[in-house]
């Protein structure tokens, strides 16, 4: 699965998802990424959020609503979180990608890896793997 | 300013193959960059970038999707719009080749999601880019997908 979140010049946010599925699944399956709510979601008073992880578990948790829920009260790092804390209800991984309105940049995972990149305005581009490897202290 | 950000799943990356999604994703931010630093709309953008990521075999999207249990490619994708709350998107679509520009052609027309052989109509008869479902197949054994 894939996503993107963007945020251009004149503060319209939008997402994205596009996915190939599970190896194996059902034939007629379908998971989080084509369900607003779950596996993305975009609103220019708010910010974008766009999710890659278990698909029924997302759908279960309507995640990205969730996500865009806290958004309003926290920065995306916090909102992330408590993301992630609440998807422990049904479990499952997930990666998630957060610009919010003011053009703060984040990112989570409790899978393995999840594969990343990212740019602001002055700021160059830069890719990753692991949340880890991304150092905090360039966050807005 | 402008900022952007994209993903290529979360999921366990075989060894060896990290400077392949990196190197993937930044092609695909590169694409979506264009867009905003020229003054462009976010949404054209997450279309561009997403549509790299549907074309690097390296990724679970389009070129690259899995097989199910019938031994089929069946794709999903959504793009929404935070000025309007528009969404679009489709699902269980198996010849596409770009299944978020369909998604994207929706978004103008009402219809949040269409899925199966009506998305694959929708797209026939509004410039989607139709591919034989085994266009989409790469090998990647042991590779389980994701959403």
């Amino acid at each position: 699965t894939v996503g993107c979140v963007a945020l251009d010049r004149h503060g319209n946010i939008a997402a994205g998802t596009s996915t190939g599925g599970l190896t194996g699944c059902h034939s007629g399956r379908v998971g989080d990424s084509p369900l607003p709510g779950c596996g993305l979601y975009a609103d220019n008073v708010v910010g974008g959020v766009s999710l890659s992880g278990d698909g029924e578990s997302l759908i279960r948790t309507t995640l990205a609503a969730r996500l865009m829920h806290s958004l309003e009260a926290m920065p995306p790092g916090a909102a992330i979180q408590a993301a992630l804390t609440y998807l422990a209800r049904v479990g499952g991984e997930a990666g998630l990608i957060v610009i919010d309105t003011e053009g703060r940049v984040d990112w989570g995972h409790n899978s393995a890896q999840f594969a990343v990149a990212h740019a602001r305005a002055g700021q160059p581009a830069r890719a990753f793997v692991n949340r880890a490897q991304d150092a905090q202290e360039d966050y807005p | 300013g402008w900022a952007i950000i994209v993903h290529g799943g979360a999921k366990d990356i075989p060894p060896g193959l990290e400077d392949a999604h990196r190197r993937g994703c930044l092609l695909a931010l590169a694409a979506g960059q264009a867009i905003l630093e020229a003054g462009g709309a976010a949404i054209a953008a997450v279309e561009m970038a997403v549509r790299a990521l549907e074309e690097d075999p390296t990724f679970n999207a389009g070129h690259g999707a899995v097989l199910n249990a019938a031994g089929e490619v069946e794709c999903d994708a959504a793009i929404m719009d935070g000025a309007t709350l528009a969404v679009g998107g489709v699902a269980a679509v198996k010849t596409l080749r770009h299944p978020i520009s369909v998604a994207a052609a929706l978004l103008s027309r009402t219809p949040v999601l269409l899925v199966g052989a009506g998305a694959e109509a929708f797209a026939g008869a509004h410039g989607g880019e139709l591919c034989d479902p085994a266009d989409l197949i790469v090998a990647r054994p042991g590779d389980p997908g994701c959403d």
